[in-house]
């Protein structure tokens, strides 16, 4: 019986921890698939276009996004060096990651919210290697629930 | 009786969950190595434009800021003082490089 | 300076968790202390 209470122990922790990596696995298969689309899109519009887009008109991937109220006074300094900068907001803010803007641009096909039409499933599923299509099929539906998926 | 045969049916679980455990470490590595390939092999295609941002927070100004890897983004907490604004700041500190940052939107 | 404790959130740009962001927003939107 005392074997048994550890064993219980021991399945309770690996279940929290599977459940964990889990949503760990679920948050890199959107990114895999959010880079994928972007990558499709911009090469796309590139070959449409016959050019790459201006510089001063796009941003690379990494960068965060820091977005106030219109009416905010944002106060800046900066370094000479440009290695350290102060901002002073009078409102408030909110700052958001690459992955944030690719999730509202839709280039998670919807998976983050689990709200996937037909068609978005069709590309997510193109964009992640067989075995891991369970998941975007189940993220499809909404967030994983059970544990862990057989198959 | 009854714990012989619950003891043995976590036994054989938990050999299922440590299977399933191994699955989660392959599938997390895998996917973290091909979102490290796609963002080196198409560096030059892992891109969005100022249009793009902008719509995802329309009515926003925005900051757009690029900065190597492991700068540091401090934001202390504010604290409410009797007749004095409301302040907000965020203090970017970089060691390895330059700190980009562009504002968007602003009409 | 008066209005900001000495305590801070830090984020580490492309290391920490995007969670981390979310606890900075969570903060500034609960207001001041």
């Amino acid at each position: 019986a005392q074997e048994c209470q550890n064993l219980e122990v021991e399945r309770q922790r690996r279940l929290e921890r599977i459940k964990q990596k889990q949503s760990q696995l679920q948050e890199l298969i959107l990114q895999q698939i959010a880079f994928k689309n972007l990558v499709q899109r911009n090469r796309q519009t590139e070959q449409q276009a016959n050019r790459p887009p201006p510089p001063n008109s796009i941003i690379h991937l990494p960068f965060i996004i820091v977005n106030t109220s219109k009416k905010t006074v944002i106060d800046c300094s900066i370094s000479n060096d440009k290695f350290e900068y102060l901002f002073n907001f009078d409102s408030m803010f909110e700052i958001h990651d690459d992955i944030e803007v690719l999730k509202r641009m839709g280039m998670a096909c919807g998976l983050e919210v689990g709200k996937c039409s037909p068609e978005d499933l069709k590309v997510a599923r193109s964009l992640v290697p067989k075995a891991l299509e369970p998941y975007v099929i189940e993220m499809a539906k909404g967030p994983i629930s059970n544990v862990y998926i057989t198959g | 009786h009854r714990a012989s045969n619950r003891l043995m049916e976590l036994k054989n679980e938990l050999e299922d969950l440590e299977q399933k455990e191994c699955m989660l470490d392959q599938q997390k590595f895998w996917v973290e190595q091909s979102i490290r390939n796609t963002t080196e092999d198409c560096s030059d295609l892992t891109y969005v434009n100022h249009e793009d941002i902008c719509n995802c927070f329309s009515g926003h100004n925005l900051l757009a800021v690029r900065a190597p890897s492991g700068t540091q983004l401090d934001v202390p907490i504010p604290k409410a003082v009797q007749n004095s604004p409301a302040k907000y700041q965020i203090h970017l500190k970089s060691v390895n490089g330059p700190i980009d940052v562009v504002l968007l939107n602003k009409l | 300076a008066g209005c900001l404790t000495p305590n801070s959130y830090t984020y580490r740009i492309n290391s920490s968790p995007s969670k981390e962001l979310s606890d900075i927003n969570r903060m500034i939107r609960q207001g001041s202390v």
